[in-house]
């Protein structure tokens, strides 16, 4: 069973002025890829709708691959730990 | 901050000057993105202050030990916290058992509380650190609000995930925070493409775009080349610095001689005692006498002072301790590498470090004596002239491994030994305060002067802000006496050490001119970083086409100039904008990096009612058919008021190097 690890899907500055309508948005592209919004619910860790477009998600490597190909999306990155200095 | 402040000019006690122009920063919110903070510290106090800023969309969360009614207030005006990026990595809940960590904003670590109280905190008379750095401390913009985003959490010291920290930024931009603050890095080793898989430079863009200022450290790999982080251009680069302070710890030997190592002991005076180097016999005598590994036991130590040698830092003096104290010795003396962040010892006992030369001296002592005894005094606290200020060996430098051609860190500010409030779980509080060194004390002196300069211009934008700041830092210290940098060996500073040189708050509050810049201005760093026109279009939200040809990067309007693979000759433009009196002349001073001329066209700028913007361009001229490393040098616009400088920095390049030449 492959592992799924945290992403970023970043989508750049927001389509809508509407918080709502983007989470919503992100959702459907999450459940696009991971089959249905019930699931995409579980594996959804954040939506990034205020200062710009994005979610934060589990995905396993090869559905990260397949969210970087669709339409929209800038960049996946994947999640990683900083340090306090 | 108990002496950082008026180190930097901002004193109190000072009628005029930024701190009381500014109204010590209020209305200006502050954002911080850290540990989370502990509300009962008299740091953060709301006495005295208005209401909270009408611009505030924010809302502070209650959760564990931490009640948003009474621990929110007028000083506090925000405070939430983000976790769900970081269990979702381990897979596992975090370890909250013994008070170790909270569920809430409140901090358990102490750094949160330590940074945002150097931001914004307010005036906490007598406060002292064992007795050490007596005095008021407080934040560079004491009345300025805090915004509290706990987005790191006491997991191996303080973790935080980039889904934490992305999705803080996400909503202090739709709170209306004026600057963020984070006290931040990557974890060893870097990315290479650090600049996209940390999130902070994704965030921040989108920050800066909406007018917040973004202050970040550059982290704690110094003194090493090509360890800077946080190195987009739009973030604010913070490099750490000492101040005008030190803590001498008299060493006096047997034969009279004193030395002065330095400490953080305020124990009593341990009077004359036997003093050792454990020392083997054999091949390799100095094996024992290694503070990371020493090798001693009760009869060889008990009742006597021990000298040992390390290459390494803070850990190695810490572990000798414990050796040395549970074998029965009364003190040790370290010799390593001079760095002058301090810590004290565990339970007091004295530890005293000193630089090689002095350690070699002592053990010259010790193996030319029958029977070496030393004294041991406690520390005590000097400030001023005959202390000068350095960049830090823990420091990070530059140049920029992601983009050369981008000066980083941008400016230095304080980050050693600084005192200020902290969580009392701080494993080394004393009182509710503590002495910390790193980038990170450093992030938020800066973050309070931008606030500082916010509540004087508030339609700044964050890059003129930051080009105020970098343009007239201090390049000498107050004495008159130039900047050093801590390494091996110590050097002079230079731009990578300390980017415009250290913070200059006063002369940053009238700069003159200003290197401005917007959105648009930074869509020639990612065309020239290969994002493609798809990918900036949505990242800006307007459509955009890189030209064909490929932006030069060299003329990004940035407040420095870093050429990092001169040719033969190239030429790059500026522009800048008039932010003093409408009627000015300025005149260009240059002082071109060895090997290399320089020419400014014009080499005068008049600004009137009308003209509020010229643009000038750099022509740079290599004077020799050589590769060569970073020569540095200026070049100042100035009207005889206003001294508006801009570091310049140029390696030269005809052939492909085959060498990394920093």
């Amino acid at each position: 069973e492959a592992t799924s690890n945290v992403h970023i899907v970043y989508l750049g500055e927001r389509q809508h002025d509407d918080p709502m309508l983007t989470t919503n948005s992100h959702h459907d592209m999450l459940a696009s890829v991971v089959g249905s919004k019930e699931i995409a619910s579980e594996l959804m860790v954040y939506s990034y709708k205020h200062g710009f477009s994005g979610f934060a998600a589990k995905f396993t490597e090869s559905q990260a691959q397949k969210v970087a190909e669709l339409p929209g999306v800038v960049r996946v990155i994947p999640n990683s730990l900083h340090r306090i200095q | 901050t108990t002496r950082s402040w008026d180190f930097l000019g901002l004193s109190a006690h000072s009628p005029v000057n930024t701190l009381h122009n500014s109204s010590m920063g209020d209305g200006v919110i502050i954002g911080v993105l850290d540990t989370g903070i502990w509300p009962e510290a008299k740091s953060f106090s709301d006495k005295g202050l208005g209401p909270i800023p009408s611009h505030w969309k924010g809302v502070c969360e209650s959760g564990k030990r931490f009640k948003a009614k009474s621990h929110c207030n007028r000083k506090i005006i925000g405070a939430r916290w983000f976790v769900e990026g970081l269990v979702a990595e381990y897979g596992q809940p975090l370890n909250i058992s013994g008070n170790r960590e909270f569920f809430s904003p409140r901090d358990a670590n102490g750094h949160g509380t330590h940074t945002a109280s150097t931001a914004a905190g307010t005036f906490v008379h007598n406060v002292s650190y064992r007795g050490l750095g007596h005095g008021t401390i407080r934040g560079g913009a004491p009345r300025a609000r805090l915004a509290i985003y706990k987005v790191c959490w006491n997991v191996l010291g303080g973790q935080c995930s980039s889904a934490d920290i992305l999705k803080a930024f996400d909503e202090a931009i739709h709170d209306g925070v004026d600057v963020l603050s984070l006290s931040i890095g990557s974890s060893i080793p870097l990315f290479s493409d650090i600049d996209e898989r940390n999130g902070i430079a994704t965030g921040s863009f989108h920050a800066v775009a909406k007018g917040i200022t973004v202050v970040c450290g550059a982290a704690n790999d110094g003194p090493f080349a090509q360890t800077v982080q946080n190195s987009a251009p739009w973030i604010l680069t913070v490099a750490a610095s000492s101040m005008d302070r030190a803590f001498p710890t008299p060493i006096t030997l047997g034969n009279n001689k004193t030395f002065l190592g330095q400490a953080i002991y305020t124990g009593k005076e341990i009077g004359f005692s036997s003093l050792i180097y454990p020392e083997t016999k054999g091949l390799n005598p100095n094996s024992a006498g290694v503070c990371q590994s020493l090798s001693v036991d009760n009869s060889m130590v008990a009742g006597k002072v021990v000298l040992c040698f390390t290459t390494m830092n803070l850990g190695a003096v810490r572990s000798a301790a414990e050796v040395v104290k549970e074998a029965g010795g009364v003190g040790l003396i370290v010799a390593k590498n001079p760095s002058e962040a301090l810590y004290p010892c565990t339970d007091g006992f004295p530890c005293v470090e000193v630089d090689y030369e002095i350690g070699t001296r002592i053990l010259f002592y010790i193996r030319s004596t029958r029977s070496p005894v030393v004294k041991l005094s406690p520390s005590k606290t000097i400030v001023g002239e005959p202390v000068l200020a350095k960049v830090a060996h823990f420091s990070s430098r530059g140049p920029n491994s992601i983009a050369p051609a981008i000066l980083k860190p941008d400016i230095a500010a304080p980050g050693v030994n600084i005192l200020a409030a902290t969580s009392p779980l701080d494993r080394f509080q004393d009182g509710g305060y503590a002495m910390h060194s790193g980038t990170s004390m450093a992030t938020p002196h800066v973050s309070g002067i931008a606030a500082l300069l916010k509540a004087m211009h508030p339609d700044w934008s964050p890059a003129a802000i930051k080009s105020a700041i970098v343009t007239t830092a201090w390049r000498n210290n107050p004495s008159g006496f130039p900047v050093f940098a801590e390494g091996s060996p110590q050097k002079l500073a230079d731009p990578f050490d300390y980017g415009g040189g250290i913070t200059n708050p006063n002369d940053a509050a009238q700069p003159g001119l200003v290197y401005d810049m917007a959105t648009d201005d930074y869509v020639n760093y990612l065309c020239a970083m290969d994002y493609n026109n798809t990918a900036i279009s949505r990242l800006t939200g307007n459509p955009t086409v890189c030209p064909t040809e490929g932006p030069s990067i060299l003329n990004i309007n940035l407040p420095s100039i870093t050429i990092p693979n001169l040719r033969n000759s190239t030429t790059l433009t500026r522009t800048v904008t008039n932010v003093g009196a409408s009627n000015s002349i300025y005149r260009a001073v240059i002082e071109p990096p060895f090997g290399t001329s320089v020419s400014v066209e014009p080499n005068v700028l008049v600004f009137d009612r009308k003209t509020k913007k010229l643009t000038f361009s750099v022509t740079v001229n290599a004077a020799h058919q050589v590769n060569t490393g970073y020569f540095f040098g200026s070049i100042t616009w100035t009207d005889g008021v206003h001294t508006v400088r801009t570091p310049l920095s140029v390696r030269t390049e005809i052939s492909q190097p085959y060498i990394d030449e920093n």
